[in-house]
C-alpha cells in the first residue's frame, strides 16, 4: 500500500517532536 | 409649507435627472421635517432622510449623508417599511465604508447580502445586488486592519460557499490562509477598489498599501523565524525602512509578536506559543497523523 | 495527510491510463503524470505491469524517467541528462519539489547553501520564494525560514515513494519508536506507583503524628 508507506515515512520524519536548545532548557 | 415641499421635490427631481446629486440633496434638505405647522408621519420623515442620504452618497459625500442617516436611525427602529429599512442599511454600510471603518462596514454589507426575500414591497432584490454586497463585504474585510476580529470575519466569509463564486475569491483565500500576496495579485485587487479605498493616508501609504503590507508582514511572520529588512522589503515590494516602520507599529500595537534588531537590521518573529506547548502541539499532531494512518489501514482492511 | 487525499484520485486516474495503454503510448501518459501540479507519488504507476514491461525495450527511457520522479532528485537528473528525455518546466519544478522532500528525509534543518546547490538556485530571495510558493503553499512541506542562520527548519514534509531497501530501515525506526514508547510508559507507570507509595507513606506518617499529638494531649489533661 504505497500511500500508507509514504504516510508512515512522512510521520517518522517528524520524530523527534522538537529539537532546540530553548526547548531543552524549558524542558529541564 | 405644502407648496414649498412640492416645489422642492420637483426641483430635486430635476437635479436628479441631471445627476446633480448633491444639489438635489440640498434642495430636499430644505424641507422642514420637524415643523409643528402640519402633521408629518415618521415614515415620510424616514423616507426623506434616506432619500437625501442616498443622494449625498451618489457623490461619495459621507459627512452630509451621515447627518441624515443619524436622523433616520431614530425613526428606522419603529418603521415597518421594509424597503426603507433596507435602503437605510445600505446607506449606513456605505457611510462606514467611506469613513474607512472597514470592519463595521463589512459586517453590515454581509448582513445585507444574507437577505432571503427576493421581493420587498415593490422592490425586487436581484442576485447581482446581493453578490455586490457580498463582494463589498470581502473587500472591506481585506482592507480592515489585521487582528483577531478581522480573522473571525475572514473565516465566516471564506466558509460561505457563495464567496467561492466571486471574482475576488482568490484574494480572499490567500488572505484567509495567511499567504503572502504578490504585487500582480495586489494590483488586480486594486483595480476593483473605489477611489476612497485607494486614498492616501497621512503616513503617505494608501489604504490598500497599508492593508496589504500588514497582511504580508503577518504572513511572513508565519513563515520566517527572522528576516533582514532588506529581504523583507524585497518580499513585500516596499523600501526596507517602510517595512521596519510598519513592523514596529504592529509590534507596538501587539498585533504581531516579535522584536527588531536595528543594529543587524533584522526582525525576529516570535511564536505565540511557548516551546513546551509547541512540543505538546507537535506530539498531538504526530498522534493525530498516526491515527489517520491507522484509520486508513482499517479502511483498507489492513 | 491531506496531500495523500488530494493526490489519491489523480493516482487512480493515471494508473487506469497506464493500464489501458502499452509501449510508446505510455510516454505521453508518464509525461503528463510527471507534469501534474498536484501529483508527488509515482510508485503506484510504476507498479502497473505494462509500465514494468518497458524494461529492456526501446521505450525503457520512459521507465527511467518515472523511476527518477519516484525516487530521484534534480542532481540525479543532471548527472543522467544524456539518457533521459528533456524535461518541460512543470517537470523541472516538480523534480525540484521532490528534491526538497528527499533532503527533508535526512535532516529537519536544511542549510540554504545545500538547498541552493541541490536546486540550482542563484540567491536567497529566489530560494525563499521557491520554498514559500512551490513547497509550503503547495502543502508538501511546513516549516520556518531562518535567514540569520541561513537554514530552513522543516516541521512537516510529505512522504516520497519508498526507495527499494528503505522499508527495512523504516521498520527498524518504527520498532525503536515502539520500544521507546513502551519503556516510557513503563517508567511513567513506575513514577505513578512511586508517587502513590510516597503519598501513602506521607498519609501514614501524618496519621501517626496526629495520634501522638492526641496521646500527649490526653496525658496532659
Amino acid at each position: 500500500e504505497s500511500s500508507l508507506l509514504r504516510q508512515v515515512s512522512s510521520l517518522l520524519r517528524r520524530l523527534p517532536a522538537i529539537e532546540s536548545e530553548k526547548f531543552q532548557d524549558d524542558f529541564m | 409649507e405644502e407648496q414649498v415641499l412640492i416645489i422642492r421635490e420637483k426641483l430635486a427631481e430635476l437635479y436628479e435627472s441631471e445627476q446633480q446629486w448633491s444639489k438635489a440633496a440640498q434642495m430636499l434638505s430644505g424641507i422642514d421635517l420637524d415643523s409643528g405647522m402640519r402633521v408629518i408621519d415618521d415614515t415620510f420623515r424616514l423616507s426623506k432622510c434616506v432619500q437625501i442620504a442616498r443622494l449625498y452618497l451618489e457623490d461619495d459625500d459621507a459627512i452630509n449623508a451621515e447627518a441624515f442617516i443619524n436622523k433616520a436611525s431614530f425613526l428606522v427602529s419603529s418603521s415597518q417599511h421594509e424597503v426603507l429599512n433596507l435602503q437605510y442599511k445600505v446607506c449606513y454600510a456605505r457611510i462606514l465604508d467611506l469613513k474607512r471603518k472597514f470592519l463595521e462596514a463589512a459586517l453590515r454589507y454581509y448582513d445585507i447580502s444574507q437577505i432571503e426575500k427576493r421581493q420587498i414591497g415593490d422592490e425586487t432584490i436581484d442576485e447581482e445586488a446581493l453578490e455586490q454586497a457580498l463582494s463589498a463585504a470581502v473587500t472591506c474585510t481585506i482592507l480592515a486592519a489585521a487582528g483577531p476580529q478581522r480573522s473571525r470575519v475572514l473565516a465566516t466569509l471564506y466558509k460561505d460557499e457563495r464567496c467561492s463564486k466571486l471574482k475576488i475569491y482568490p484574494i480572499l483565500q490567500k488572505v484567509y490562509l495567511e499567504r503572502i500576496l504578490r504585487k500582480p495579485e495586489i494590483d488586480a485587487f486594486a483595480e476593483e477598489l473605489k477611489p476612497h479605498q485607494k486614498a492616501i493616508l497621512p503616513d503617505n501609504f494608501t489604504v490598500l498599501d497599508r492593508a496589504m503590507i500588514e497582511h504580508n508582514l503577518l504572513s511572513a511572520s508565519k513563515l520566517y523565524t527572522n528576516i533582514s529588512f532588506e529581504e523583507l522589503g524585497t518580499l513585500l515590494g516596499i523600501a526596507p525602512h517602510k517595512a521596519e516602520k510598519i513592523a514596529s507599529r504592529m509590534i507596538y500595537e501587539d498585533r504581531m509578536r516579535g522584536s527588531i534588531d536595528q543594529v543587524e537590521a533584522v526582525i525576529h518573529f516570535e511564536d505565540d506559543t511557548e516551546e513546551l506547548q509547541q512540543w505538546d502541539q507537535q506530539i498531538v499532531s504526530l498522534c493525530q497523523a498516526l491515527n489517520d494512518i491507522l484509520d486508513g489501514m482499517a479502511k483498507k482492511g489492513l | 495527510m491531506d496531500i495523500e487525499e488530494r493526490q489519491a484520485e489523480i493516482i487512480d486516474h493515471f494508473v487506469k491510463q497506464a493500464t489501458a495503454n502499452k509501449d510508446a503510448a505510455l510516454g505521453s501518459i508518464i509525461a503528463e503524470a510527471t507534469s501534474h501540479p498536484s501529483l508527488f507519488a509515482f510508485s503506484e504507476i510504476l507498479a502497473v505491469p505494462n509500465v514494468a514491461e518497458l524494461e529492456g525495450t526501446e521505450n525503457t527511457v520512459i521507465l527511467d524517467l518515472l523511476r527518477l520522479f519516484a525516487h530521484g532528485t534534480w542532481s540525479d537528473f543532471k548527472s543522467n541528462a544524456g539518457h533521459l528525455p528533456h524535461l518541460v518546466p512543470d517537470q523541472v519544478l516538480k523534480l525540484k519539489q521532490l528534491t526538497v522532500l528527499t533532503l527533508a528525509e535526512t535532516n529537519k534543518v536544511l542549510p540554504y547553501d545545500l538547498l541552493m546547490l541541490e536546486l540550482d538556485v542563484a540567491n536567497v530571495r529566489e530560494l525563499e520564494d521557491f520554498l514559500i510558493n512551490e513547497c509550503m503553499y503547495a502543502g508538501i512541506v511546513r516549516g520556518k525560514l531562518d535567514q540569520l542562520r541561513r537554514c530552513f527548519e522543516v516541521q512537516f514534509a510529505a512522504g516520497r515513494d519508498l526507495r527499494p531497501g528503505q522499508l527495512g530501515s523504516m521498520i527498524q525506526t518504527l520498532s525503536n519508536w515502539l520500544g521507546t514508547s513502551d519503556s516510557l510508559l513503563v517508567s511513567i507507570q513506575e513514577k505513578i506507583k512511586w508517587a502513590d507509595t510516597m503519598s501513602e507513606l506521607d498519609n501514614k506518617h501524618r496519621k501517626d503524628l496526629e495520634d501522638r499529638v492526641e496521646d500527649v494531649k490526653k496525658s496532659l489533661s
